[in-house]
């Protein structure tokens, strides 16, 4: 479920 | 992207610049630690991995670029600058990396969403980050000599965490299954790291003094 979600922070 | 995020990323931009346009300027990393600069570095080139295979958008890949870019100079600088170095406080800098990286990796490996090594690296380097302060709070302990721009640059380092801390609760409550346990902990666990500079460098604020840790 995270990528895409938290990895758009930096 | 919400104004807490935006806000937490123009923090830590302004406080790599800050950093890194003190030592160009003044040819001086005085009260600088080359081992939290290092860890910094260490923790982008982990963390940045997707740069090149995973676009998200070009707000996002530039700022990468930068912060890829402004770590790994202030660490040239820092090792390499035929001035610059000269005012390093290698002496009082002792704080072993190891001791760091080698935990963070260890709970990398068994804390993780993937048991893969871009997952485990990507972990890892939330975990060092929470960190990679340590031995720079460690230094100005030692040195008790803190100019204003390392003042400012610490005090920025942890404005983007508050920023970020709030982006967070921004996007539990607006976006639908946004729950991320490591890096909130991890990210919890680097705000409060600051918490005791904070209140020293706000009552050297508040008294207009000039910052002063106890020793």
């Amino acid at each position: 479920a995270r990528s895409g979600v938290t990895k758009d922070e930096l | 992207m919400n104004i807490f995020r935006f806000a937490g990323d123009m923090t830590h931009l302004a406080s790599v610049l800050v950093l890194l346009l003190k030592i160009h300027t003044i040819k001086s990393c005085a009260g600088v630690s080359l081992k939290t600069q290092e860890l910094y570095a260490i923790v982008f080139a982990t963390r940045y991995l997707d740069i090149f295979t995973d676009f998200i958008s070009l707000y996002n890949t530039f700022m990468k670029l930068v912060f890829l870019g402004s770590s790994f100079s202030i660490v040239w600088y820092m090792r390499s600058h035929k001035i610059v170095r000269r005012s390093y406080d290698k002496d009082q800098d002792t704080f072993r990396h190891y001791f760091l990286i080698v935990p963070c990796l260890l709970l990398a490996m068994i804390i993780n969403e993937k048991f893969t090594f871009r997952e485990v690296l990507w972990t890892f380097s939330l975990f060092l980050e929470a960190v990679a302060i340590l031995p720079q709070l460690v230094l100005l302990q030692r040195t008790r000599n803190i100019d204003n721009l390392t003042g400012q640059y610490i005090f920025l380092l942890g404005a983007y965490r508050a920023f970020y801390i709030f982006n967070w609760i921004y996007r539990y409550f607006t976006e639908p299954h946004y729950v991320h346990w490591i890096p909130w902990i991890a990210g919890l666990l680097q705000t409060l790291l600051y918490g005791d500079f904070f209140y020293y460098y706000f009552h050297s604020w508040k008294n207009n003094k000039k910052l002063q840790l106890p020793a």
